[in-house]
């Protein structure tokens, strides 16, 4: 059972570094999201589901806000490594949110 | 299809394949051959010209790298990331990079043949270089991942869309003529020529092509720049004769040749040519001459004047009244004659002077600084200062080889100095870092920097620090960052990325390190921020001297300079 968590751990981090890299989550948050508790945390799930989703949507595959199995394989795809989405359009999306 | 925002200000773009990073694995040639038709999709769709140039300088300059290759984005070797490009811009604005670790394949491939389409990245990137973003839009050429291509590829309308919006399309120019803004470029002249015989007493020649590309109007006196010379007995070889039929001219269509055909930049005649003289039977490139008669065979210097004389070599000069040239000059001022040179200059007083690299504490920059053991060290040239509970240790600065005696001999300096957690001191100089366990070299060091993972084509590093925010070790050098795991030694997987995170401190710094207020101080040129860590972003935007509060010196000396901001 450890070693299937290990394993979660382990893709939920090369997701949320791709989620990042391609511009669906803003980049830098690592650096704090070990320190943040309760609310904040918990925020930074949404955000993470949020993000999975969009990407979904920009792939073309069913948007299930989960990392499955069309997910793991659209992550696999050759690509160009421009973000899908810039830093200004993240800035926008959150600004819209709240 | 998304448009990013940044567009060429001119439509006839320049490109070129990079003459210090083209790929391995393929003939430069045949390469050049297919991203000039990826280039060809965008110029067939829109009003976009792109002319290949053997320069570096080029709008677009398409390169091959491996892994890191001094920007912030990285290739992963083969598959997953193709390629990158830059939106339109200046500098590396336009320039597409491409991973040289993919199988790149010139030719269309068969389905079960492993490898990528370099035409169809090309013609994805080039999208990017004229300024269009990832489209979410399936079968578009901008979809970010990899589709494969067709054998008769045509832009998809979403991208055709896209482009028109921003360049607008050939049948629009057909409609509307060229763009106001149209650059002018070194071209060719109209390879047919009208007859050079007229009656007219107008002195504009019918056949040249007038670039109304200066803001002034179409006035009848307006002489508008020509790009080439225009004297066709001066300048016969941009004059060919006149073709012999019009059914088949002479002069065929240029085709793509092997090497770009562009002059060389140093021959393109610019808005602001050097200065130089032209003779009676010389033309100015671009001056007109009809001011003056014309020169001709029987022409001589007695009948051909020109308007400044002074300023040619063959008139004898003279000097101007009571200038500093004549014999006879008279200031117009009183010259004081009480001063006498000194006979010898004045010797500096004994023991004073420095060796002529140590630096003068209250007025440098710092190579690093680190708290070490609760003690601050400040790192300049050879020298480092120390400073305790009891204020600034006194006789420093002395060489830092005194401290840490198994640095190189010929030390010059240090670029990056931290106390790890395990309290062992890390020293990086040049490509190498050398780990003390006190004052004492630990075995296996030094080691080189690709060896804790950062690229080998890395000279140094800028700053070091374990970052107080969260216990994690940062290397800082030029435009980025890595985070480093101490555990495995090595940097993690997702960096480097770009200085923009810390919000305020700028690229290329001198230092950085946690003071014992738990406050993160950045250091660069002769000032410093302090950082606010939770709002990620310095406390001060306007730097403060460092050598007041850091060296103790007299703020009236240390602040005389403007602070960088």
């Amino acid at each position: 059972a450890r070693s299937r968590s290990a394993r979660s751990a382990y893709h939920s981090k090369s997701v949320r570094s791709y989620l990042e890299n391609f511009g669906y989550l803003k980049k830098g948050q690592p650096e704090m999201a070990n320190l943040l508790l309760g609310d904040v945390a918990q925020s930074y799930e949404d955000d993470f589901r949020i993000a999975i989703k969009t990407l979904q949507e920009f792939g073309g595959i069913p948007v299930t806000g989960e990392i499955d199995e069309a997910t793991r394989e659209l992550i696999k795809k050759k690509r160009c490594g421009r973000p899908d989405r810039e830093e200004g359009d993240i800035e926008g999306g959150r600004r819209k949110k709240r | 299809f998304a448009v990013q925002g940044e567009k060429w200000k001119y439509t006839n773009l320049t490109w070129s394949l990079s003459s210090s990073r083209r790929p391995s694995q393929l003939d430069p040639h045949v390469t050049r051959s297919v991203l000039a038709r990826a280039l060809d999709v965008w110029q067939q769709a829109s009003r976009l010209t792109f002319t290949e140039v053997n320069s570096d300088d080029a709008d677009i300059v398409v390169s091959f790298a491996k892994r890191y290759h001094d920007d912030a984005y990285p290739f992963d070797g083969r598959g997953s990331i193709l390629a990158h490009a830059f939106f339109p811009g200046s500098g590396r604005g336009g320039d597409a990079h491409f991973d040289d670790d993919e199988l790149w394949l010139l030719q269309p491939k068969n389905d079960d043949e492993e490898g990528t389409s370099l035409f169809a990245v090309a013609a994805h990137e080039f999208g990017h270089s004229l300024g269009l973003s990832h489209s979410s839009v399936k079968g578009a050429l901008m979809f970010p991942w990899y589709q494969g291509i067709q054998p008769n590829f045509v832009l998809p309308e979403d991208d055709r869309n896209g482009i028109q919006q921003m360049y607008g399309s050939k049948e629009n120019e057909r409609k509307w003529g060229k763009i106001p803004y149209y650059r002018p470029i070194e071209t060719p002249p109209p390879t047919t020529t009208t007859t050079t015989t007229t009656t007219t007493t107008t002195t504009r020649r019918p056949y040249i092509h007038h670039h109304h590309n200066t803001h002034q109007g179409h006035h009848p006196n307006h002489r508008p720049y020509t790009p080439y010379p225009r004297n066709p007995n001066l300048y016969p070889k941009y004059y060919p004769e006149k073709p012999s039929s019009p059914e088949r001219p002479s002069y065929p269509r240029p085709t793509y040749p092997d090497r770009p055909s562009y002059p060389d930049r140093t021959n393109i005649p610019t808005y602001y040519p050097e200065r130089r003289h032209y003779n009676a039977t010389e033309e100015h490139p671009r001056r007109n001459h009809n001011h003056y008669p014309r020169p001709t065979e029987t022409t001589t210097q007695a009948t051909y004047r020109p308007r400044y004389p002074q300023n040619r070599p063959e008139y004898p000069t003279y000097p101007r009244a009571n200038s500093p040239t004549d014999p006879r000059y008279k200031p117009h001022y009183p010259v004081k004659t009480t001063a006498r040179p000194r006979a010898t200059p004045p010797r500096a007083p004994p023991h004073t002077t420095p060796p002529p690299d140590k630096p003068d504490a209250c007025n440098t920059n710092f190579d690093a600084v680190a708290l070490i053991r609760n003690e601050l060290f400040i790192f300049k040239n050879r020298y480092h200062w120390r400073r305790g509970a009891a204020g600034h240790y006194p006789d420093y600065p002395i060489e830092i080889t005194r401290m840490w005696t198994e640095l190189p001999r010929n030390l010059t300096h240090v670029d990056a100095v931290y106390e790890r957690p395990d309290r062992k001191i890390a020293i990086f100089v040049g490509k190498e870092l050398y780990l003390f366990d006190s004052q004492n070299l630990v075995p296996g060091y030094p080691k080189r920097l690709r060896d804790l993972g950062l690229p080998e084509s890395l000279e140094k590093l800028d700053a070091a620090m374990v970052w107080g925010h969260n216990g994690k070790t940062y290397f800082y050098s030029g435009s980025v960052y890595w985070k480093f795991d101490e555990d495995v030694g090595r940097v993690e997987l997702d960096y480097p990325r770009d200085m923009a995170m810390w919000k305020g401190v700028g690229y290329n710094i001198d230092s950085v390190f946690q003071w014992k207020d738990g406050k993160t101080y950045f250091f660069k040129g002769r000032g410093y921020w302090k950082f606010n860590d939770l709002r990620m972003r310095v406390e001060h935007e306007r730097q403060l001297p460092s050598a007041a509060f850091w060296m103790g010196c007299p703020t009236e000396r240390a602040g005389r300079r403007e602070p960088f901001r």
